[in-house]
């Protein structure tokens, strides 16, 4: 499971 | 950051200055779709909430305002200062069409049912078809102004360098986000009708203008 903070990219 | 994500994301902001400058210099919006530009404010509000919990980088906080404030920008621009000027009898596409699914699979396909989680998903599924009504205006009207086609070219950039970032990250980092990848070359696939038909003409100094 990937945390919204592990949103990196624009 | 890979030279791929920074060309694509430099594509990515020449592309909505673009768009502004012409709206601003014609004093006109014409040829431009008011629900695609809808559709993208929504886009980046929905996925930049992240910008109130998550802290990336300078550059990452800068380009997400940048991004947000050049969105509102052209809307206020579109529906409010040049408002005489929007096509709005060509830009028909109903939005909705596209925002219920989006919403609908984000809520099914998501990493996290969490809700800035699930908003992030549903900017990504958004995204990826928020050109259509755009797109759907210039198959209306049959033809694309130079300075249109440009800025689709340059938005459709974006999208394909950001898949070989992807590639390169998958490789490098061994980093790889599964929704974006889907969701980025169903984007990318969208362009490439346009891509066509914008090397085969628009280059060539002809204009836009499709078979009739």
């Amino acid at each position: 499971m990937k945390k919204n903070s592990n949103h990196d990219e624009l | 950051m890979n030279i791929f994500r920074l060309l694509g994301d430099l594509s990515h902001l020449l592309a909505i200055i673009i768009l502004l400058v012409k709206i601003w210099k014609t004093r006109s919006c014409a040829g431009i779709s008011g629900k695609s530009q809808i559709l993208f404010a929504v886009v980046y509000t929905s996925r930049y909430l992240d910008l109130i919990n998550a802290f990336i980088s300078p550059y990452n906080t800068i380009m997400k305002i940048v991004f947000l404030a050049a969105s509102y920008g052209t809307i206020y621009l579109m529906y409010m200062k040049f408002k005489a000027t929007y096509d709005v009898n060509h830009d028909t596409f109903r939005i909705e069409f596209l925002i219920a699914p989006a919403a609908v699979l984000a809520l099914i396909v998501n990493h996290a049912f969490e809700p800035l989680e699930i908003l992030w998903t549903f900017s990504i599924y958004l995204e990826s078809v928020a050109i259509l009504p755009q797109l759907f205006l210039v198959s209306k009207t049959g033809e694309a102004e130079s300075i249109t086609s440009h800025y689709l070219f340059m938005l459709g950039s974006y999208r394909a360098l950001y898949i070989f970032n992807w590639i390169y990250r998958y490789y490098a980092e061994n980093h790889y986000d599964l929704i974006a990848i889907v969701a980025g070359i169903v984007q990318t696939v969208l362009y490439c009708d346009f891509f066509y038909l914008y090397i085969t003409k628009v280059l060539k100094g002809k204009k836009l203008q499709l078979p009739a």
